[in-house]
């Protein structure tokens, strides 16, 4: 029975188009997200791939990847990117631009902000079914949080724990002129 | 296949029963840290840690590259984990209250994800990259000991368990806290293809949270928050370590224990 699954497995799958975009933000940009639910031989090879479309200055949340490596291939455009390690480590801080790849570790955290001409990558992942943490917007850790615990955290006050939570309503692309909220 | 592209040998002539070889003092409590170079901790591919946290001290929140169990030894507390992609289900309407409030008094909307409370004997799992905290609400230490599953399939990074914090300066706190003391770890060995012992504590000594690695203005974009609190929120000055003081009590959205007897009692007479 091999040749019913195996042999027949389909083993491409678009990521260009706009329309089969998974995130969208009008004034932000796009991802695409390619995983094992929507091409099943991904869950054989572990692998998974992102493509995304950043427009003018607009952001990528602050994130991480939970569960994998990623490595970024840029495919048009220029964008700065940070990238954190466990220690609060800045490991990469600078521009990257078409025809560059840039590895980010599981875990350390990344920023990307597009450039002028905006910024189009493809990334792939080292899991199947890969999963990214924001830390801001609205499907964020800091959401996640009790205001107290911001609160004595970061020894700020209740009003400024608001801001850090909810200031930010848009969720993984962000726009670049600050009304997110 | 994790194991297998970690460990390259399991040489164990003997086995001794370890206590922590490294304490790291915080404002409202104490880290030791068992020592991960030693040979039956790196031949299981796993990490211990024991924080003891004293009464109002809050362990600041905390992601790593490694799933963890927690086991509660002694006290109580409140644990919250922050799991991506899920709701804030823990929401403060008007008749709700804050666990910690004297009475009933009213306060201002809250949402947030799910806390729970802890206790002696509990054991709480936390998968690879999702944060957590605890705080400290009884009338004694909450310890709790803390095993990272370094080796787990779940950890794509090397065999060292990676503490990824939110909040807090870890560095300041290693470098002033009062009665630290660091001990030598004997039969330690490098590998190959990792860090040595020397290289890896001096790492754990320049710790910060992952905010401070970050622009102050790409924070201050990211969050739309102004540069002030975006430098605040990378708690470059702060001495107080891992675990701190709540000023107060620790207000966060809790229900009543009575509350969900009635609930169970009304879902055992519904049933």
């Amino acid at each position: 029975g091999v040749e019913e699954t195996f042999c027949t497995l389909r083993l491409k799958h678009n990521i260009a188009d706009a329309q089969r975009a998974d995130v969208y933000n009008e004034r932000g940009g796009r991802i695409t997200s390619l995983n094992s639910f929507n091409l099943p031989i991904l869950r054989y090879i572990q692998l998974s791939a992102e493509r995304g479309v950043l427009y003018r200055n607009a952001l990528v949340a602050p994130h991480y990847n939970l569960n994998s490596h990623s490595v970024i291939y840029v495919i048009r455009g220029n964008a700065r990117l940070q990238v954190v390690g466990e220690n609060g480590q800045n490991v990469f801080d600078g521009e990257i631009r078409e025809g560059q790849a840039l590895t980010v570790p599981q875990n350390f955290a990344v920023i990307k902000k597009a450039g002028n001409q905006g910024f189009e990558w493809v990334a792939f992942k080292t899991n199947d079914n890969a999963k990214i943490n924001a830390l801001a917007g609205r499907l964020s850790t800091m959401r996640a949080l009790p205001e107290d615990v911001l609160i004595n955290a970061y020894r700020i006050d209740r009003e400024e724990a608001r801001r850090l939570k909810y200031n930010r309503d848009e969720t993984t692309l962000f726009s670049s002129d600050s009304s997110g909220s | 296949q994790q194991q297998q592209r970690f460990q390259t040998e399991c040489r164990i002539n003997n086995l001794n029963a370890q206590e922590p070889g490294r304490r790291v003092e915080s404002e409202a409590g104490l880290s030791e840290y068992w020592n991960r170079n030693d040979e039956q901790f790196r031949c299981a591919g796993v990490d211990l840690v024991r924080h003891t946290i004293q009464r109002r001290g809050l362990l600041l929140p905390s992601f790593s590259n490694a799933p963890r169990l927690v086991y509660v030894v002694q006290g109580r507390g409140l644990h919250g984990a922050a799991i991506p992609g899920c709701p804030e289900t823990f929401q403060s309407e008007s008749s709700s209250q804050f666990r910690g409030e004297q009475g009933s008094q009213r306060l201002s909307r809250d949402q947030h994800q799910k806390v729970r409370e802890i206790r002696e004997g509990d054991v709480v799992a936390i998968p690879a990259g999702v944060a957590h905290w605890i705080y400290n609400d009884g009338e004694s230490q909450l310890i709790v000991m803390i095993l990272y599953d370094t080796s787990n399939q779940a950890n794509q990074l090397d065999e060292n368990a990676r503490r990824f914090y939110l909040a807090g300066n870890p560095h300041q706190q290693q470098q002033g806290g009062r009665q630290r003391r660091r001990e030598s770890w004997p039969g330690s060995r490098s590998r190959s293809r990792s860090q040595s012992p020397e290289e890896r504590e001096r790492s754990q000594q320049s710790g910060s949270n992952i905010f401070s690695g970050f622009d102050e203005e790409f924070l201050a974009d990211s969050f739309n928050i102004d540069n002030e609190l975006a430098m605040r929120i990378q708690n470059r000055d702060d001495q107080r370590g891992i675990i701190v003081t709540v000023e107060d009590e620790l207000r966060v959205l809790s229900p009543q224990s009575r509350g969900e007897e009635r609930e169970e009692r009304g879902l055992d007479r519904d049933n």
